[in-house]
C-alpha cells in the first residue's frame, strides 16, 4: 500500500476535491483505495456521503488506542473505502502539541497497517494548517501530492511546503518522503493569472508538476452537496474528464499501466 | 478601538482578501485601521507589500514578552497600519498547546492596548484552522466577521463556526464576543450553486448577513502579486466597487456614518 498525502497549508486549493475524485477514478480503474480524512472539517467524509457524527475517526489510533484495521467503512463506490473524520480530530493539536514523539503518532500505526492492508493506495486528505495533524501526515506518507490553485497566494505557499518537508525529513522519522507531484487546480482559461501561475510552477518544479491541469468547473463544487464524487454526479463534465486524465497520469507515474 | 476577527476555519474563503481590502476602504474613509496578520502564511503581510522575514510578529507578545505598541508598521496606504506575520507564528500551536491559559494570551495584551491604541478598528486575519491561533483570535475579538465562499463546503462550515464561538463564550474569557456579520464572497452570478448558497445563508442567518455580496473578480486575485490592495491596483474593478460598498455597510452598522 502506497501512502499519498494531499497536502498544502494554503486553504481552499482543492485538497479534498482531489483526494476524493482521484480516489474515485483510481477505484474505477480497479485499484483498491482507502481515503483517510484527517481534517476535523470532515469535508471528504461528507463528500463521500457519510455522516461524520456516526463514525470513529483516526483520533484514538493517534493516541495509541484502538485498532486501525477496524476503521475503514465502505462508500457508494466499489473499491473505495474511507476512514472518516469527525470533530474529535481537532483535539489532536492540543493532545499531542507537547508530545515530543508526536511525529510518529500516525507514522507508526500506518507502517504496521501497511503489511496487512487490503489496499493499493491510501490517500490522506490534510487540513489547511501548519499544525500537528498536517505534520503528522507528512511524517507518515511515502509521497506528497500538492494541489496548487491557479492563484498567486497559492503559488507563494509552495516554497513553504518544500521547506516544511525538508524539516520533516531532517527529523529522521520519515527520511524517504518525497514530493511526488504538483496538481494545478481551478484553472480559468480566460485569465492571464492562471497562465502566469501555470508557467511559474512549470518553470520552478517542472519535473514533478502533472501535465493534467484541473479546470474550474461548477459541477465539482456541486457534487459534494449531493454526497457524491464527480464520477457519480457528472461523469461527462469537464471536471470529471480532468480527474480521469489525472488518474491515468498518476497510474503511469506509479508504473501501474 | 473595535477588535474585529475575520475568521472561518474553511480554507480559501476570502479571509485575507476581506481583511486587507475592507481595511483599505475603511482607511480611505478616514478611519484609522490596524490589520493584525495572525496567519503564519503571512498572506496579509505580503498583500500589503511587506516582507514577512524582515518584521517582528505578534508571536513574542503572545508568549508574554515584548511591547505590542512597538509592532505596527506603516503600509503604502495612509491610515492603514499592520502587525506583520512571519513563520515564527506557527510555533504558537506547540508553544501554547498545553497552556491552560492559552485563550488569554492574545486577549490580555490586546485589551491593555485598546486603551492607548491610536486606531478605530483592529482587523485580525485568521489562519484556516481550529487550532490555538484561531481560538485565541476568537477569545480576543469584540466581534467576528465570517467570510463565506459561495460554495457548498463553505456553507456547511458555518454551523461549526457558530458552535466554536459558543464554546469560546462559555469559557468566560470573552463572554461578549458576537458574530457581527457574514460576508458572501466569490459569487459567480452565472451558476445556480452561488444562488443556492446565498439563499441558504440569508435564510439561516439573515439578520447578520451583509447585503453586499463580493463577486468573483480576477483583479482581486492579481492584486496580491503586486503587493497592493484592490484600491491601489484596480479601483474601477467590480471587486473594488464591492469592497467599497461593503465598507459603507460596515460603517453604517457601526454607527459611523
Ligand atoms: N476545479 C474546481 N472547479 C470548481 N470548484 C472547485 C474545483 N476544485 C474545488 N472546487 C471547490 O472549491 C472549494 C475548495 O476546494 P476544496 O474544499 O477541495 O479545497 P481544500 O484545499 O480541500 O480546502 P481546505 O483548505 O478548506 O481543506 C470547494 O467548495 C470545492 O467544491
Ligand atoms: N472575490 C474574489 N474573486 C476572485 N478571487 C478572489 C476573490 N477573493 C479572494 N480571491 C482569491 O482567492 C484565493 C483565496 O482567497 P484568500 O486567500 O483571501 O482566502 P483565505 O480565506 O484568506 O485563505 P486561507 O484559508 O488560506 O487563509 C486567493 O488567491 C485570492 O486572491
Ligand atoms: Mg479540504
Ligand atoms: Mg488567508
Amino acid at each position: 500500500m502506497k501512502i499519498v498525502a494531499l497536502s498544502n497549508h494554503k486553504g481552499g486549493v482543492g485538497k479534498t476535491t482531489t483526494a476524493v475524485n482521484l480516489g474515485a477514478y483510481l477505484a474505477r480503474a480497479g485499484q483498491k483505495v482507502l481515503v483517510l480524512d484527517l481534517d476535523p472539517q470532515a469535508n471528504a467524509t461528507e463528500t463521500l456521503g457519510l455522516n461524520p457524527e456516526e463514525h470513529t475517526s483516526i483520533y484514538e489510533t493517534m493516541l495509541g488506542q484502538g485498532d486501525i484495521s477496524r476503521l475503514p467503512v465502505a462508500t457508494n463506490l466499489e473499491n473505495l473505502h474511507l476512514i472518516p473524520a469527525n470533530a474529535d480530530l481537532s483535539g489532536i493539536e492540543v493532545d499531542l502539541g507537547a508530545d515530543e514523539h508526536r511525529l510518529a503518532r500516525l507514522h507508526a500505526p500506518l507502517q504496521n497497517y501497511k503489511a496487512i492492508a487490503p489496499y493499493d493506495y491510501l490517500l490522506i486528505d490534510c487540513p489547511p494548517s501548519l499544525g500537528v495533524l498536517m505534520t503528522c501526515a507528512l511524517a507518515a506518507a511515502d509521497e506528497i501530492v500538492i494541489p496548487v490553485q491557479c492563484e498567486y497566494l497559492s503559488l507563494i505557499g509552495l516554497t513553504k511546503m518544500v521547506d516544511l518537508l525538508n524539516e520533516i525529513r531532517a527529523t529522521g522519522v520519515n527520511p524517504g518522503v518525497v514530493i511526488e507531484g504538483i496538481v494545478l487546480t481551478m484553472a480559468d482559461g480566460r485569465t492571464n493569472l492562471t497562465e502566469e501561475v501555470i508557467n511559474e510552477v512549470r518553470q520552478q518544479m517542472n519535473s514533478i508538476a502533472y501535465d493534467t491541469v484541473i479546470p474550474r468547473n461548477v459541477k465539482l463544487g456541486e457534487a459534494p452537496s449531493h454526497g457524491k464524487t464527480i464520477l457519480e454526479y457528472a461523469p461527462d463534465s469537464k471536471g470529471a474528464e480532468a480527474y480521469e486524465t489525472l488518474c491515468n497520469e498518476f497510474l503511469q507515474r506509479h508504473g501501474a499501466v
